[in-house]
């Protein structure tokens, strides 16, 4: 699963 | 957020705040590789251009800003205030070597081939390779001072967590970015041989310095 809205990492 | 992902990231907090504390204490950066330093805040800045487009926790912008901050005002000590002490004949590793093709790669592997997304993907592979001028330095002299091993064992360990932080999150939560997994880890790969020399010298109180 990939969603660029889950750039949550630093 | 998992317990590795949050070590992690004060372990990459640490580091560059390490770094930042011992230019300024010493008021030299002797040893230390300015080029590094510009593509470290290449990384960040590219990186995090969501600040303006994205919110997403006080945490993650907290943690940006501060990442950006330190990183320019690290550049700033070497390349203005302390230039002086600057080692420029030592840190010769040319960054276009590592710029051109990681811009190239961003462009052609990407997640999506829009403006952000490709300077998101930049930094990734950007920052993959960020520490080779400061390992090439260290190579170059023979040695590091012990400050400065400290801070790229911070630095390195943090690559380190977040392989681990990922391996939790496929499992937990089924998430995963490939590109972020294959950057981080050539990135901590390229950490090992100095981890092998921080574990058998620094930790044993020596400096860290090659065999000749």
């Amino acid at each position: 699963k990939y969603a660029k809205s889950e750039k949550d990492e630093l | 957020m998992n317990i590795f992902r949050l070590v992690g990231d004060l372990s990459h907090l640490l580091a560059i705040l390490l770094l930042l504390w011992k230019i300024w204490k010493t008021r030299s950066c002797a040893g230390v590789s300015g080029k590094s330093q510009i593509m470290f805040g290449l990384v960040y800045i590219t990186r995090y251009l969501d600040l303006f487009t994205n919110f997403i926790s006080i945490y993650n912008t907290t943690m940006k800003a501060i990442f950006i901050a330190v990183a320019i005002a690290t550049i700033y000590l070497i390349y203005f205030k302390f230039k002086a002490t600057y080692d420029s004949n030592h840190d010769t590793f040319r960054m276009e070597f590592l710029i051109v093709p990681v811009g190239g790669l961003a462009f052609l592997v990407n997640h999506d081939f829009t403006a952000l997304e490709i300077l998101w993907t930049f930094s990734i592979y950007l920052e993959s390779v960020a520490i080779l001028p400061q390992l090439f330095m260290i190579s170059k002299t023979g040695e590091a001072e012990t400050i400065t091993s400290h801070y790229l064992f911070a630095l390195g360990s943090y690559r380190a967590l977040y392989i681990v932080n990922w391996v939790y999150r496929y499992y937990f939560e089924g998430f995963f970015d490939l590109i972020a997994i294959v950057a981080g880890c050539v990135q901590t790969i390229l950490y090992c041989d100095f981890f092998y020399l921080y574990v058998t010298k620094v930790m044993h109180g020596k400096k860290l310095s090659l065999p000749a």
